[in-house]
């Protein structure tokens, strides 16, 4: 594999906005891209990464290739990366390692880390990422990330209703209630403030609040927060990249007994 | 009082 992204930040984003969620990880690489999964210890939270070819300056993987890490490891390498430098990822035919080499031409310098690779069997779960859902909304991320900090201080469960008057966003604590009500609209000077939901049931889904404030940390890779619902499946949380590909969140609801 | 359901009650394994 030789990847190189034109911003090493990129790649820092990504990788930031999973690894509190999930401490370690399998990254399948193949001529088609980046792809991975993986479960957070309670297996309540399923990450699912993508980075397709579009997403690099340049992007070569001659064979498929497993490249597993630890996360906060990787983490650690990556606070090295700066917008003004690039980064190439490489891994060998037999891989034993992942060499990361930032490079910086304005200021003539380059950076070299080496790091172990692990094995890691993971359970993989055959989630189906075009799954149809009873309501789709897709909202600015700035928005949803605003919601999701001012409620989440309220209570440890977070509901989500669509319904015909818009979606509302809300919390019951034991001391305090609230509600956020956000109707469709659309802003043309500034499509990220759009807010378009599709829908052929109403919902009603509650979900442990610490996941969502995990999500959120996703929401630097995007603009906009595509939502998916349903009543029989888990809730997809997803953050598109501007360049393709992106990083959805499968989050499994509470019910009532 | 709420359940937390897991993905292995939605998902099967690979």
């Amino acid at each position: 594999l030789e990847a190189k992204f034109d911003d090493s930040t990129i790649f820092k984003k990504i990788i930031d906005s999973f690894k509190d969620s999930v401490s370690q990880i399998n990254f399948m690489c193949s001529e088609s891209g980046i792809e991975a999964q993986a479960i957070d210890d309670s297996r309540v939270l399923l990450v699912s990464l993508s980075i397709p070819p579009s997403c690099f300056e340049t992007y070569r993987c001659d064979r498929p290739t497993t490249v597993g890490v630890y996360l906060s490891s990787l983490s650690k390498l990556l606070k090295s990366a700066s917008s003004s430098a690039t980064l190439t990822l490489y891994v060998e035919d037999q891989p034993d390692e992942l060499l990361l080499l930032f490079e910086e031409s304005k200021a003539s310098k380059s950076m070299e880390y080496k790091m172990k690779l692990v094995d890691i069997t993971a359970d993989m779960l055959e989630v189906d990422s075009d799954m149809k859902s009873d309501v789709s909304v897709e909202m600015s991320g700035v928005e949803f990330t605003k919601i999701v900090r001012d409620l989440t201080q309220l209570s440890d469960s977070f509901t989500v209703s669509v319904g015909k008057d818009g979606i509302v966003f809300s919390v019951d604590g034991e001391t305090a209630s609230g509600k956020v009500l956000l109707q469709p609209k659309e802003d043309l000077a500034n499509p990220e403030n759009n807010l378009s939901i599709s829908m052929t049931k109403t919902i009603d889904l509650s979900f442990a609040s610490k996941y969502l404030l995990d999500i959120i940390k996703a929401s630097t890779l995007s603009n906009m927060i595509s939502l998916k619902f349903s009543e029989e499946t888990p809730a997809l949380f997803e953050f598109k990249m501007e360049k393709g590909g992106g990083i959805g969140f499968y989050l499994a609801p509470k019910y009532d007994e | 009082e709420k359940t937390q359901f897991t993905m292995d009650d939605f998902y099967e394994l690979i």
